[in-house]
């Protein structure tokens, strides 16, 4: 999944 | 990406939808309020920054575009557009919704995940957010009852960030270390400021007559 510091959510 | 987040998304984007067609198709926004639709814009601008530097999906980037899209275009038409402009209630619409940004910032500056520049604006969007329905709550009192349209938009545009909490459960329970509680406590306070007029609204169902 997508790294920690990413924000996948809108 | 779970169903409550995709249903949730969808409501987010119902809303708008909602509102460029009232504005767009009647040439209206009697009962919107442009201050929290200002919010919006600078909830959209501060939060999608990484749009540019990190790719997560084509869904996510293209959802980013078309709130971006739509929250300027909405403020614009409200602005700007001479006969949208004339619906525009600008004596009820008097909510000091600049006071909201500051604390919001400062909030933002103090508690946050990680003292980056994007990700302080990233949360600073979070705060935002969460009181950026208040302008137009406010206004919604002052104006004795608003049409359905607008009703609609208010409502879906609650139940999306209620919707997020379902999803934020599901993955809180799925996926191991998903634990972000700034943004947890920000979509609750959002999705209980709207708690008074959900009441509203729902007895307007029962009832069957305008938002009172």
């Amino acid at each position: 999944d997508t790294p920690k510091d990413f924000h996948d959510e809108l | 990406m779970n169903i409550f987040r995709l249903a949730g998304d969808m409501t987010h984007l119902a809303s708008v939808l909602v509102l460029l067609l009232k504005i767009h198709t009647i040439k209206s926004c009697a009962g919107v309020s442009l201050r929290t639709q200002e919010l919006y814009a600078i909830v959209f601008a501060t939060r999608y920054l990484d749009i540019f530097t990190s790719f997560v999906s084509v869904y996510n980037t293209f959802m980013k575009l078309v709130f971006l899209g739509s929250s300027f275009s909405i403020v614009w038409y409200m602005r700007y557009h001479k006969a949208v402009h004339r619906t525009y209630d600008r004596e009820q619409d008097t909510f000091r919704h600049w006071f909201l940004v500051l604390p919001c910032l400062v909030l933002a500056l103090l508690i946050h995940e990680k003292f980056t520049f994007l990700e302080v604006l990233w949360t600073f969007s979070l705060y935002l957010e969460a009181v950026a329905i208040l302008p137009q709550l406010v206004l919604l009192q002052r104006t004795r009852n608003i049409d359905n349209l607008t009703g609609q938009y208010i409502f879906l545009l609650g139940g999306y960030r209620g919707l997020y909490i379902l999803n934020w459960i599901y993955r809180y329970f799925t996926e191991p270390h998903f634990v972000h509680w700034i943004t947890w406590i920000a979509g609750l306070v959002q999705t209980l400021l709207y708690a008074d007029f959900f009441y509203y609204y729902f007895l307007r169902f029962i009832g069957g007559r305008g938002v009172e």
